[in-house]
């Protein structure tokens, strides 16, 4: 574990931890789209198949446990809490995201590093993480104001995606860990999807002013 | 220990 990985780690938690924050204490989730946190809780789901049959550290699987648990906590807040779920902008949540979930398996049953379902169903999970936060970046711009804890929330995951490539640079450099194309083609594009964000969220961090983004 | 050291990410 290096620090790369432990900060990455941190990161997404910490976004995680942002996002039931908003949800909890604002009691709602405008601004949030459900479809990406639905993505979300697929793309744990069919990555961590391995946690009872695999064990790595103490970390590892209480790590999995928290991300399934908060994930498939946000979506039932969403859907199903009597006073959350009317905040849930639902008109304006309309990205299509069936379609990227069609789009990654049909991705994953062509490149992948081995045919087994185990290996499918992760190769799939690492596709459909790098495209799942499009259905929010596109609520965003739609959002005439995005309140502070979401555009946090949103800036937190994506960063934590970036400290993972250092975090594989480092044990490519470090601990001559292979090359892997999938998780790190996979890791790039996801962290490039968030590129315009960032430039926002710094800018308006920088000019202290509200976030906007451009339709 | 290369499995062990694949899937040891989150």
């Amino acid at each position: 574990m290096n620090l790369f990985r432990l900060l990455g780690d941190m990161t997404h938690l910490l976004s995680i931890v942002v996002l039931l924050l908003k949800i909890r204490t604002v009691k709602s989730c405008a601004g949030i789209s459900l479809k990406t946190q639905e993505l979300y809780v697929i793309v744990f789901l069919t990555r961590y198949l391995d946690l009872f049959t695999k064990y790595y550290s103490v970390y590892n699987t209480a790590m999995k446990l928290v991300f399934l648990g908060t994930s498939i906590g946000i979506v039932w807040y969403m859907r199903y809490h009597k006073v959350v779920k009317q905040t849930y902008s639902k008109d304006e949540d309309t990205f299509k995201h069936y379609f990227l979930i069609l789009l990654s398996i049909i991705l994953a049953l062509l490149i992948h590093r081995a045919f087994d379902v185990i290996e499918v169903l992760w190769t799939f999970s690492l596709y459909l993480e790098a495209v799942a936060i499009l259905p929010q970046l596109v609520l965003l711009q739609k959002s005439r104001n995005i309140d502070t804890l979401t555009g946090d929330y949103v800036f937190l995951l994506g960063a934590y995606r970036a400290l993972y490539i250092l975090n594989w640079v480092y044990r490519f450099l470090m601990e001559n860990h292979k090359f892997r194309w999938i998780p790190w083609i996979s890791g790039l594009v996801q962290t490039a999807l968030y590129a315009d964000f960032f430039y926002y969220y710094i800018k308006s961090w920088k000019n202290r002013e509200k976030l906007k983004l451009p339709a | 220990a290369k499995v062990k050291k694949e899937k040891d990410e989150l």
